[in-house]
């Protein structure tokens, strides 16, 4: 891997986004994930509906929480995701009312990466951000800086919370991952959260996933 | 297939001498400044552990008997309710413990039902050294503040009340967390400090994360040497 990378400079990150009172997480992830990889396909960056998956994505459950798994196996079925203006975001679930006809990206397949961070850097400078899933713990709090809690209080066994692996690098010498969060920008470093890099923390590195767009 | 179980996870269990230590650990704490005799003591006491590396984080639920007190000014509960339901976590690395958490309410019915009397929490900064005198008053400012930058409304003067109570409390669990950070963070005031963590993780967090990854997916070929 690159000793650094950063998908925001390269065009290939929406803005960050907001997904309010309801835990639907995983598709913002996943939405992120394939914003990031149809922009490196396609070289067109589309904002993304999260409130499809939300009300369509029979396999997940809304606001009470999802897999991204699941989400890009919904992807699939649907045949695509249309784009935010089309299917704007509110936040609790609706009646689906997507349309084919709207759709502007498609998946091919989705496939799940390495545990190893260092694969997993290699692989986000080559293939695009990544969608992850970690534990939250801190994360109520959180202002700025490289978040690093101890591996006890932040275990991997308990995951909590899905977000988008932008890129990675140091500060100070501090190993860092940039990660898109889905709080709004008025959360963290301009919406997005540090975390320390190469010690597994928070359990960064336990279900790393991406779709593919041929 | 039966629900996939960590390898950490266990059940709570009674009391054992290892789960003594920082139940002990945890009353002292809750009781520091206070004189002989007003000191609560333990009762029942359960818990589970966790370890990774040299440290044990333990999860304890207890029982603790407080002293009668007559005192309206001083008691933390009436005359007539004397036994606190408490939730404590203590971590544990090389010996020395620290006290993460402590939540403690009232144990019976009757006081259960009564809807003026609310679990509270109290952590190891609040109790480590007397008060600075104008704590209240910093936290106040602060929430004031807070309810400025994040233009929070409230109801009623009640749920203002309430929601400063659990501001106040998250301020402390900040203080504690950024105690416990090992890289460059900062915690503090965000736009979720008015919520308890249980309204947090309801509201913010996914609880199907932790049941595994779900549908299972092909490996990605690993990238290769340029």
């Amino acid at each position: 891997a690159p000793p650094e990378w950063d998908w925001r400079n390269k065009g290939a990150v929406t803005k960050v986004k907001n997904q309010g009172m309801c835990g639907s997480c995983w598709a913002f992830s996943v939405t992120g994930n394939v914003e990031g990889q149809w922009f490196l396909k396609q070289g067109d960056l589309l904002s993304l509906s999260e409130q499809e998956l939300v009300d369509c994505d029979t396999l997940d459950k809304a606001c009470m929480g999802g897999l991204p798994s699941n989400a890009y196996a919904a992807i699939r079925t649907l045949g695509g995701l249309e784009t935010e203006d089309d299917y704007s975001y509110h936040g609790h679930l609706q009646t689906c009312s997507f349309t084919a006809e709207k759709v502007k990206v498609y998946i091919n397949d989705s496939v799940e990466l390495s545990k190893d961070e260092q694969k997993l850097a290699a692989w986000l400078a080559k293939k695009g951000p990544i969608s992850i899933a970690i534990n939250a713990f801190g994360m109520q709090f959180y202002r700025r800086g490289i978040s690093r809690p101890l591996r006890l209080l932040c275990s991997p066994w308990f995951i909590d919370h899905a977000v988008l692996l932008v890129g990675y690098g140091n500060r100070s010498d501090v190993p860092f991952w940039a990660i898109k969060n889905s709080w709004g920008t008025d959360w963290g470093e301009e919406g997005y959260y540090y975390l320390h890099r190469g010690s597994r923390a928070c359990g960064v590195n336990v279900m790393a996933s991406s779709a593919v767009v041929d | 297939a039966p629900p996939r179980r960590s390898p950490d996870a266990q059940a709570w269990e009674p009391v054992t001498p290892e789960l003594l230590r920082p139940a002990r650990f945890a009353l002292e704490t809750y009781n520091r400044g206070r004189v002989a005799g007003a000191r609560a003591v333990l009762g029942a006491v359960s818990g589970r552990v966790r370890r990774a590396g040299g440290g044990s984080l333990y999860s304890l639920k207890a029982t603790v008997e407080e002293p009668p007190c007559s005192d309206p000014m001083v008691c933390r509960l009436p005359v007539s309710k004397k036994t606190l339901l408490c939730t404590f976590e203590v971590l544990d690395e090389l010996g020395k413990h620290r006290l993460l958490r402590g939540d403690c309410g009232p144990v019976d019915a009757k006081i259960t039902d009564d809807k003026n009397e609310i679990s509270s929490s109290f952590f190891p900064l609040l109790n480590k050294d007397p008060l600075p005198q104008n704590f209240s008053m910093e936290m106040v400012s602060l929430f004031k503040h807070f309810i400025t930058t994040y233009n929070r409304t409230y109801d009623s003067e009640e749920e203002a009340q309430w929601r400063m109570s659990i501001f106040m409390n998250n301020m402390v669990r900040a203080q504690e967390i950024q105690a416990l950070d090992r890289g460059t963070a900062q915690y503090g005031v965000t736009k979720f400090s008015d919520l308890t963590e249980e309204e947090f993780r309801t509201f913010y967090l996914n609880p199907l994360l932790k049941e595994g990854p779900g549908k299972t997916m092909r490996l990605a070929k690993p990238i290769d040497d340029p």
